[in-house]
């Protein structure tokens, strides 16, 4: 499982019985005390009555595997929504895919309009439409101060039936081995005896090129003490290990993006999970972009997800390499592939003139026709279904692939 | 071949949270994912929030959340405008 905290919003993605909707009234009330979001105090002194009013809320799933072994309102998809729409009003929810076959669910709230803020004041609008002359036409709505902003994309690739022989890498076993053989003895030994902050001796990459210095653990430990210690544990050195082995961390690689660091554990006697940061290497730290990947190997009900909102355009390719290169890390008999994407606001569009074009508007049209046709073929894959929803602000292309 | 810059973002482990950690009796994967927005971009955070809005929230009070979700802390990678957690289960 993983979470995100951003200023903004933050993304909690939790697997097996995990109870996340349990979550939200803390979540909500976390974000109205701790953070000083706008609530709406139900007139308690008891602060946990508080909520923070969130301007969007997103909730999504696959179908489960073993609804009946799930707790609280995670057994159907009926339940969950139901206890949303208790929290929320203005929810809408949909089944996207095959009701017979690999489907997906999602719930999403309006744009609480309370909460967004002014349009760009006119003194800053000949800066705002210097910036978008100056950039391609896709990032256009990048810059300024709009709430429509085309940079925010999420890709989700939810893979099952992965292959059984190139899943035993997320063993703790053959890890162990791969380990031991790679890097030698030494890095179990230390996981295991203790690393001392810093210890030169815990860095695994020691002996390959300086380009994965990225990833090498540092353990600067400002953890509440209870809960801190300044020692590494084997799960995280086995489970940068994998995330080597296995080629996740070329997804983004250092070559392309120096400051990126990778989090990465493995479980006992199997699992991974891994969260990557993404700094913007362009962007002067105005933009850190997150992955995540996580992994049940066992042949009965294997399952790998990737998910990030790095933009396909930075990731040095189109979103169908990304796919490309994660599927091919996993393996899959069949996945789906769920691309969120904010569509550009229409009145800005208006107003700067963007439409008056012609040219450059045919030219967008065909670059996005070619990029769809892109997705449709993935190697060693066939597309089955290709589902498009337009929600309020966002587009939804949901596509369903079979192996070969 | 680009270097890293003094805002890499660092890691920061939770020891006590991976000790006995054992997922044998995991049996599924899908996962549920929630996303919740208080703003419509971290630029955009309304008046009287904090100034780092959600990411000056303390470990603390995220643990007593995730105690809910049945989640603990594992590790954090930190940096200037997102934290990741990764967590058990």
């Amino acid at each position: 499982s993983s979470m995100f905290v951003f200023p903004h919003k933050l993304i909690l993605k939790t697997c097996g019985t995990t109870t996340l909707l349990f979550g939200l009234h803390r979540m909500l009330s976390i974000a109205a005390v701790d953070a000083g979001f706008p609530s709406q105090s139900t007139g308690s002194i008891d602060k946990t009555q508080v909520a923070a009013t969130p301007y969007r809320v997103f909730y999504s799933r696959k179908n489960f595997l073993f609804p009946d072994k799930q707790h609280g309102p995670h057994r159907s998809w009926k339940e969950e929504v139901k206890y949303l729409d208790h929290m929320f009003t203005g929810g809408s929810a949909y089944m996207v895919g095959k009701m017979n076959g690999d489907h997906w669910y999602l719930y999403l709230t309006a744009p609480n309009t309370t909460l967004a803020p002014s349009r760009t004041p006119e003194h800053q609008r000949t800066v705002t439409e210097t910036k978008v002359l100056q950039v391609p036409a896709s990032t256009a709505f990048a810059v300024g101060q709009s709430a429509w902003r085309t940079d925010d994309e999420t890709l989700e690739v939810l893979m099952t039936d992965l292959d059984p022989e190139n899943a035993k890498q997320f063993y703790l076993e053959h890890a162990s081995a791969v380990a031991e053989e790679k890097y030698s003895k030494r890095v179990r030994e230390v996981a295991k005896e203790g690393a001392s902050v810093h210890d030169d001796t815990f860095d695994v990459f020691s002996n390959t090129s300086s380009d994965h210095s990225a990833y090498t653990p540092d353990y600067d430990v400002d953890f509440p003490e209870e809960l801190s210690s300044q020692v590494g544990t084997e799960g995280h050195s086995l489970g940068t290990v994998v995330s080597e082995a296995c080629g996740l961390s070329e997804v983004y690689p250092t070559t392309i993006y120096p400051d990126a660091r990778v989090d990465a554990y493995l479980f006992t006697p199997c699992g991974f999970s891994a969260n990557g940061v993404i700094p913007a290497p362009d962007q002067a730290g105005t933009a850190t972009h997150y992955f995540t990947v996580h992994v049940t190997p066992e042949p009965l009900y294997s399952y790998a997800s990737f998910e990030t909102n790095v933009p396909a355009r930075r990731s040095g390719g189109e979103t169908a390499e990304v796919i490309e290169r994660v599927v091919d890390i996993f393996k899959p008999g069949r996945f789906s592939v769920t691309l969120f994407e904010a569509k550009a606001d229409p009145t800005e569009v208006r107003e700067l003139g963007l439409l008056g074009d012609s040219a450059a508007n045919a030219e967008a049209v065909e670059r996005g026709r070619i990029r769809s046709a892109r997705m449709d073929k993935i190697k060693g894959y066939r597309r089955v279904d290709r589902i498009v929803h337009d929600f309020d602000g966002y587009e939804l292309v949901f596509r369903y692939y079979e192996r070969n | 071949t680009l270097s890293p810059s003094e805002g890499t973002p660092h890691l920061t482990i939770n020891r006590e949270a991976t000790i006995d950690l054992d997922s044998s009796n995991a049996f599924e994967g899908p996962e549920k994912l929630l996303e919740v927005w208080f703003a419509p971009a971290p630029e955009a955070l309304p008046p009287g929030s904090q100034k780092n809005g959600l990411k000056a929230v303390t470990v603390d009070k995220w643990k007593e959340m995730l105690d809910q979700v049945n989640c603990k802390i594992l590790s954090v990678v930190e940096s200037e405008h997102v934290d990741a957690y990764l967590l058990s289960e």
